[in-house]
């Protein structure tokens, strides 16, 4: 038996709708840790982390390990039913290839229930390694958003190169070329204002704009993004979810033929 | 320039 009750289904449908667009099937792995999602898009270039905590949940109950393969897009139809404001519950057992969602209204007046039909997903588990990174960059993720948008409309890749005083995103087409430079800026009111470079040596590497703007959809789960960059090596893109966990995206870069 | 694909950096555990 698997339940779990979140305060915002808001927040699963937002989670969800950022990264259907690069997985379309992926499987829960639901334990007494929490639940869990990997999944790399069909063309093994980037990967999605998605981790969150049992604790991060207002009542988690998980009786074994418990896989749940579902299809992301059915999963934003239903949870797209849910209102604003609506609590969530998520339940399973071993004997129903079901999910299902309870949508609760905050005066509990209404009360929707959705049944989505789990599949079996042939899926790998990845080992990521725990990487030291060469740089770290955390900044505003709207910013961020921001930048790959706009380069998106100038070029196909993003030539990222982080230096002790400033991360520099650069990309060419047809039309011309385009570079901005965030410098590092600590003194602000928010701490999700900063822009924080950590850099143990500089790197310059080459990522494809596409993917790096689908991960922007994850914007509106956190004010601020963590870029961690390391020469030859995919790029992760974080946004912590507050007090429940976290969404990464990872990417392989572009290289020199 | 080359896309690398993940398989080479994560292995299947």
């Amino acid at each position: 038996m698997f339940e779990a009750q979140m305060a915002q289904a808001a927040l699963l449908k937002q989670i969800i709708e950022s990264i259907r667009e690069l997985i379309t099937e992926a499987t829960f792995e639901v334990s007494g840790t929490g639940m869990m999602l990997q999944a790399m898009d069909s063309s093994h270039v980037s990967l999605v982390a998605l981790n969150l905590r049992s604790d991060g949940f207002q009542l988690f109950r998980a009786d074994r390990p418990f896989s749940m393969g579902m299809n992301l897009n059915h999963m934003a139809k239903m949870l797209k039913c849910a209102g604003k404001d609506d609590t969530l519950t998520m339940r399973a057992d071993e004997a129903n290839d079901l999910v299902t969602f309870l949508f609760e209204s905050p005066g509990n007046e209404r009360l929707a229930e959705f049944e989505l039909k789990l599949m079996d997903i042939t899926s790998e588990n990845l080992g990521i390694p725990d990487a030291e990174y060469s740089a770290t960059v955390s900044m505003p993720s709207a910013e961020f958003q921001r930048i790959v948008k706009d380069l998106g409309s100038i070029g196909d890749t993003v030539e990222i190169t982080v230096t002790k005083d400033d991360v520099r995103f650069a990309a060419s087409g047809d039309i011309g070329n385009a570079t901005i430079k965030c410098r590092q800026l600590l003194d602000t009111e928010k701490p999700e204002d900063r822009t924080l470079i950590e850099m143990v040596e500089p790197v310059n590497l080459t990522f494809a704009l596409r993917y790096l703007i689908n991960f922007s959809k994850a914007t509106s789960l956190a004010p601020s993004v963590t870029i961690k960059l390391s020469t030859e090596m995919p790029v992760v893109v974080e946004y912590k979810l507050s007090d429940i966990g976290y969404v990464r995206f990872y990417l392989a870069p572009k290289i020199e033929d | 320039m080359g896309q690398k694909s993940l398989d080479s950096f994560f292995k299947s555990v």
